[in-house]
């Protein structure tokens, strides 16, 4: 069974914890708010109030075992810089922790973080990917320079199938899945596609391709 | 050319209007704190300081004729709400608003926000699928009970080709793509597989499958 500390509980740290419980995780919360830790002991294994930049604190609180540390304090970032410093200090665990900033990013990451979560930062880079190529609807990087997309499928090819279209030799494109809206109102299907299959009005492909592959098809065939 | 509003600019709304001025759109920035317009005037098409809840302010600056208007107003749930409805009297802009939890977010979607964005609760699901699932490096839904998933290859089938392994009709596993270390360090490379593909330790698998198809798969060979 695996074990996590989730070290603050603002709208991150309080989401992550609940969720991870959830997934079944043994999880022990610490914030030194003592009505946020009423707010979430039934949920988790172990919650206390308490400082969490306080090293015989966490030792306390078994945090010295756990598989995983999170650091979730936000606003005062010496706290988290203290908080971050101290779970270093325990033996074993991974450290992870959550930036308001890049500049903070950088920082946490020269005191030892294995890896920094800026969530608004996030959810902003994909919004505004998504707004400024509206038919675009997701992406995914895989690699350095390869990503996984859903398009809605541009006017230009329904009505032909795979076999005409031949996207991976024309435009360097792998189809791996279609998704197609249902008869019924709500209903969907997901189609993976054979060299017959037809593109229609209403699809959503999925495509696995170079970035540059991906945009040239977006720009030809909006 | 799109014309985006982007209302409050906390850590989310400044990191969203910069990246969508990078995407080449026209932002039209807003916030009711001076040094706060300062930061960004310089990157963005418009910047102006002023309530963003007063419909008269929208309208002046010309939110009544871009494509988008984003609410991204979070600890003042009020000003957030106000500013919500004056958007939605402007004539035809899309709004979409940054909630802090669930329950606001329901309330902001009965106001009629087209869209609504939680970008903690977004960062804190996607940590605890990857915390509690160490081999599953990323999961995108891609239809009610379809996803695409990156997966560390488990060692049970490392020196197996496809043909051997017959993914999809034994397990309903489609392998998109194979994610590869190359020799040198920081080098990968992005495979399209075939039936004689090979699948090597280190390597990263992509696939896309019902959920409960992936599930097994992780459970069976982890
Ligand atoms: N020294 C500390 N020890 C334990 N908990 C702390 C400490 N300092 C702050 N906290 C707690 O950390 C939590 C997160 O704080 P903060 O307000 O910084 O959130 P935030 O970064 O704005 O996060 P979010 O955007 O996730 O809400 C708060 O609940 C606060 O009580
Ligand atoms: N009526 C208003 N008109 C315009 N701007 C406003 C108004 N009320 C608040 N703001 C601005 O909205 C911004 C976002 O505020 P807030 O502190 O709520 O961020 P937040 O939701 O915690 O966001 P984040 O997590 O993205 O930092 C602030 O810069 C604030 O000045």
């Amino acid at each position: 069974m695996q074990k996590v500390g989730v070290i603050g509980l603002g709208r991150f740290g309080m989401a992550l914890a609940e969720s991870l419980a959830q997934e079944g995780i043994e999880v022990i919360a610490l914030d030194s708010r003592p009505e946020i830790i009423n707010q979430i002991k039934d949920k988790v294994a172990l919650a206390v109030s308490g400082d969490g930049t306080d090293l015989e604190t966490l030792r306390s609180l078994g945090l010295g075992k756990v598989d995983t540390v999170i650091v979730a304090i936000g606003e005062d970032f010496e706290a988290c810089q203290l908080a971050m410093l101290a779970a270093r200090d325990l033996e074993y665990p991974k450290v992870i922790a959550r930036a308001n900033d890049r500049v903070k990013e950088k920082i946490l990451r020269r005191l030892g973080a294995d890896e920094v979560i800026m969530p608004e930062e996030q959810a902003a880079l994909k919004l505004s990917q998504r707004l400024s190529r509206p038919t675009l609807l997701e992406a995914v990087e895989i690699g350095k320079d390869h990503s996984f997309v859903q398009v809605k499928s541009p006017r230009g090819i329904h009505g032909k199938t795979l076999l005409d279209l031949n996207l991976r030799k024309k435009l360097g494109l792998n189809l791996v899945a279609i998704k197609r809206p249902g008869t019924m109102a709500g209903e969907e299907a997901v189609v993976i596609p054979g060299p017959d299959t037809m593109v229609h009005e209403g699809d959503v492909l999925m495509l696995v391709a170079r970035d540059k592959d991906i945009d040239r098809f977006l720009r030809e065939f909006e």
